[in-house]
């Protein structure tokens, strides 16, 4: 599987969704 | 100098949350380095996982782990499972782009575990999914379609459709 095929797993995808919004906050 | 660690930790959160990724970086370790100062070790642990966070869309993957088994390390000195488990999940995801599946997969199951001591059908069901993925990139296919079916089965559950 290729870098780019990584970056395609569907649940991988999904946890960077998540994780683009998700800070912990002080 | 306690209101600095606060500001810098603010500071990088907007940072990231604006795409600055760099910027986040460099606020983040400056918290980093305060809570080391106070021995706030809390805020040492929060430190850390936005770091790991902001390194995954610079794309260094590596220097991600590494920050999120601080992440880790702390969590479990602190004994907060349910951030123990966010870890985990963190680690099992960088490892997987980092197609270190072996790994990925070690660190899906120590996030299942925790999610299911802790009774979060959803958290077990998001590593019953990667454990799929992972299981199927490195061709084991019978433990991927257990996991599938498991993943199916607390989708149902928990009335997510997608």
């Amino acid at each position: 599987m290729s870098r780019v095929k990584a970056l395609q797993v569907d649940s991988v995808q999904r946890w960077m969704e998540d994780l683009r919004h998700m800070t912990e906050v002080e | 100098r306690a209101a600095q660690g606060r500001t810098y930790g603010n500071l990088g959160n907007t940072h990231y949350l604006l795409g600055n990724f760099r910027c986040a970086v460099a606020s983040h370790e400056q918290r980093l380095l305060i809570a080391k100062e106070f021995g706030d070790r809390s805020a040492e642990r929060r430190a850390y996982c936005n770091l790991g966070n902001a390194y995954i869309f610079l794309g260094e993957f590596e220097v991600a782990s590494e920050h999120y088994k601080r992440t880790l390390q702390l969590a479990r000195q602190l004994k907060d499972r349910a951030v123990e488990a966010q870890a985990c999940y963190s680690l099992g995801n960088t490892y997987t782009l980092l197609q270190d599946y072996e790994r990925a997969i070690d660190y899906h199951l120590k996030h299942l575990i925790i999610a299911q001591d802790l009774n979060d059908r959803i958290g077990e069901g998001r590593a019953c999914w990667s454990l799929g993925n992972a299981h199927t990139a490195l061709g084991n296919h019978d433990q991927a379609m257990h996991f599938a079916e498991k993943h199916l089965e607390i989708s149902k559950e928990t009335g997510d459709r997608s």
